[in-house]
């Protein structure tokens, strides 16, 4: 599955 | 971003602001723990080093700045302005327990073997259990103020929507990220039993006490 790459949560 | 996630950060920025709020009018800190803000501290500066180099949207940017001023103000008020209101006796629980541990496994399980990622996973790990000397204090002196059980209140959901905003993104566009969810899942946990009495007393306008 995709992982949080972006980390676009806080 | 959704609904969820939305809820649950502006839950978080109401916790962190009632909380400064209530010791800057109340000027005191009793109550609180510094060890838990320390640790909130901590959470927010490993996770959001990335503020300056990696840009996401005026909103991200925003709240992070926000949430390392707001807990660097926390911790100024408890351990400097308002020290003499700092309840030193009754925060008692060793910080080293859960920092070493937790970054331990932060090197041993993480998505990339990379400073900024161990960071990061660091820093999710130890928000998981940062309430700890929080709980352990109220359980402590078997009772809250009824503004930090709101505080508490807040902070919990934060994390517990954000696990509705997993489910919704796992269905919805195929992302999930197994740290966050283990991890946000272990920090939830860790409140039931306060959102339990919270619901059953704070709710009906008791204060919240703990059974002696």
């Amino acid at each position: 599955a995709q992982q949080n790459k972006d980390k676009d949560e806080l | 971003m959704n609904i969820f996630r939305l809820v649950g950060d502006l839950s978080h920025l109401l916790a962190i602001l009632l909380l400064l709020w209530k010791i800057w009018k109340t000027r005191s800190c009793a109550g609180v723990s510094g060890k838990s803000q320390i640790m909130f501290g901590l959470v927010y500066i490993t996770r959001y080093l990335d503020l300056f180099t990696n840009f996401i949207s005026i909103y991200n940017t925003t709240m992070k700045a926000i949430f390392i001023a707001v807990a660097i103000a926390t911790i100024y008020l408890i351990y400097f302005k308002f020290k003499a209101t700092y309840d030193s006796n009754h925060d008692t629980f060793r910080m080293e327990f859960l920092i070493v541990p937790v970054g331990g496994l932060a090197f041993l399980v993480n998505h990339d073997f990379t400073a900024l990622e161990i960071l990061w996973t660091f820093s999710i790990y130890l928000e998981s259990v940062a309430i700890l000397p929080q709980l352990f204090m109220i359980s402590k002196t078997g009772e809250a103020e009824t503004i930090t059980s709101h505080y508490l209140f807040a902070l919990g959901s934060y994390r517990a929507l954000y696990i509705v905003n997993w489910v919704y993104r796992y269905y919805f566009e195929g992302f999930f990220d197994l740290i966050a969810i283990v991890a946000g899942c272990v920090q939830t946990i860790l409140y039931c039993d306060f959102f339990y009495l919270y619901v059953t007393k704070v709710m009906h306008g008791k204060k919240l006490s703990l059974p002696a």
